[in-house]
């Protein structure tokens, strides 16, 4: 197996307070994003529809153009089903590009799934937020490895707000 | 002479006059998404425009507001973001995005991105207020988020990031101090907006740089070729660099552009609430400037403007107000002493290439 998130902050950010272990039996909903496909020719194609001195200046693509060009190949969309399938996984759904998949599962599910991942409940942020998610690193059969960029809902919390009320304007010039 | 920023302050500070609306005959639309679990409630829009919105032609009311709402206590940050684009970019449709009430696993900002590879019918420009640090994420998720910006400036959509409240940023790698860039803002397909305060507090004059604006250069993605030049003449001129250990100078560099981000009234909850300061502020002010260009364009059957960059460093920012005074803040040691980059003629890593001075940034922009 291997680590597609190595490098992802896995530690609970300040202000979040763990609720202990969830149960087994609870769904969870999780995504999937897909190996694309044509990153390159999509570069291309930014730099022409949106440099003014480009015959093609905006001339945009269509969200169906989009799919068409970076949708995962079959390979990739047929691997990662089978996949999520033997799990038990049937309750997923795609997005027009194809390259997004979200599926919904029991967390004993999704660490069987995920090995190494144990989902924890947690709540914090200034709304008293309850979200779901794993302190440790996931892994992903070996074999995954061509067809998946990441798992999304496993470590990244919600953002807390950095705006601030600042007493009275800031005096013009130096750092407060 | 103001007790703090408000819409019509705004309008006269960056020379919108009554006219410069939304027509309400065009496709245009424009939209703000926030990730903080707030909800946003339409009744402190009314107020918001009962109390500063009389000058102008707007909105009482949004077009789509995507994500479960409830009745919750409306968020200061859901609030600022719908009453400052609908000042700015009055007159014109706009969605709200807020996630409240997702499922407890989802990542609420994912999410936002799964919803632009869904609708073929989007706003022209999306304002959103979402920063991470950069070194939290992994390679994985920032390489694919970056191409889903891709993704969407291909399709003519204008993205604009907040580029954070922490200045220059500081954290200690291996025992020494360096910045700390943020991501959205760092990567090359946004539009990054920074932050500005006034000179005089008190009175609409100059900008100077608001020390908490985000800024500085990405230790993830490279220079694009759109700023090499901009970037090497503020490298090569400005007195105040920071030791060139601090940052990565070969990285992309942010903001882009900015407003101001200090001294804001917001009604949340039906309360008016002043001095709110943050780039969650000038994010939207700004965006609702290029929603109003987009309207004219489109008036003049031309296509919205998409991703902005590329165009806005080949004109070298005309029709924005140059900022040059102020630093923004950074690590408390005696090396840098809480002083990040500041501010120079040209483009900075504080304020980009400066603040929207409307009717000089519609004529650079229009045509093509």
């Amino acid at each position: 197996s291997y680590s597609p998130e190595p490098d992802q902050q896995w530690t609970v950010p300040p202000g979040w307070v763990s609720l202990g272990r969830a149960d087994p039996e609870e769904d969870l909903s999780l995504t999937f994003a897909l190996r694309q496909q044509n990153l390159e020719r999509l570069s291309e194609l930014v730099q022409a529809v949106s440099d003014p001195a480009s015959p093609r200046y905006g001339k945009y693509l269509s969200l169906e153009d989009v799919a068409e060009l970076v949708q995962p190949s079959p390979l990739t969309r047929h691997t990662v089903q089978k996949w999520l399938m033997a799990a038990g996984a049937w309750n997923c759904h795609s997005v027009t590009t194809q390259d997004f998949l979200t599926c919904s599962l029991s967390i004993r599910q999704a660490e069987l799934l995920l090995s190494g991942a144990e989902f924890h409940r947690y709540v914090g942020g200034p709304t008293d937020t309850y979200v779901l998610r794993s302190p440790h690193p996931y892994q992903l059969p070996q074999a995954l490895a061509p067809h998946v960029d990441f798992v999304g809902g496993l470590h990244r919390f919600p953002p807390i707000s950095s705006l601030k009320q600042r007493p009275e304007p800031q005096v013009a010039g130096t750092v407060g | 002479l103001h007790l703090g920023v408000t819409p019509s302050v705004v309008r006269q500070r960056y020379n919108l006059t009554a006219q410069d609306v939304g027509s309400g005959t065009t496709n245009n639309s424009q939209a703000c998404a926030q990730f903080l679990e707030q909800y946003f409630h339409e009744a402190d829009l009314t107020e918001f425009m009962r109390l500063f919105g009389r000058s102008f032609a707007h909105q009482t009311s949004v077009a789509r507001v995507v994500g479960k709402q409830g009745r919750g206590r409306a968020g200061i940050e859901a609030s600022l973001d719908v009453e400052y684009l609908m000042s700015a970019g009055a007159n014109i449709s706009t969605w709200v995005y807020s996630s409240p009430g997702r499922h407890e696993a989802q990542e609420p900002f994912l999410q936002w991105l799964l919803l632009l590879s869904n609708e073929s019918a989007l706003p022209q420009v999306h304002t959103v207020s979402y920063g991470d640090d950069e070194d939290s994420l992994s390679s994985a998720y920032i390489q694919r988020v970056n191409s889903e910006f891709m993704k969407a400036a291909s399709r003519g959509l204008t993205l604009l990031f907040a580029s954070g409240d922490s200045g220059a940023g500081c954290w200690s790698v291996s025992g020494r101090h360096r910045f700390r860039p943020s991501f959205p803002a760092s990567s090359p397909y946004v539009t990054t907006v920074g932050g500005t305060s006034f000179q005089k507090p008190f009175f609409v004059t100059n900008e100077i740089v608001d020390y908490i604006s985000g800024g500085g250069f990405s230790n993830v993605f490279p220079q694009p070729s759109y700023q090499e030049e901009a970037v090497a003449q503020f490298l090569s001129s400005s007195p105040h660099l920071p030791p060139s250990s601090y940052f990565n100078a070969s990285g992309r560099a942010y903001p882009d552009v900015a407003a101001l981000s200090d001294g804001y009234w917001v009604v949340s909850n039906r309360v008016p609430i002043p001095w709110i300061s943050g780039t969650s502020a000038s994010t939207p002010v700004f965006g609702g400037l290029l929603s109003l260009v987009n309207e004219h364009r489109i008036l003049n059957g031309r296509p919205p403007l998409g991703f902005l960059n590329p165009r806005l460093y080949q004109q070298r920012g005309a029709g924005l107000f140059d900022v040059t005074h102020g630093c923004h803040a950074s690590c408390l040691n005696e090396e840098v002493q809480g002083e990040g980059f500041c501010a120079g003629p040209g483009w900075d890593p504080v304020t980009g290439w400066g603040t929207p001075n409307f009717p000089a940034l519609l004529k650079a922009l229009l045509n093509p």
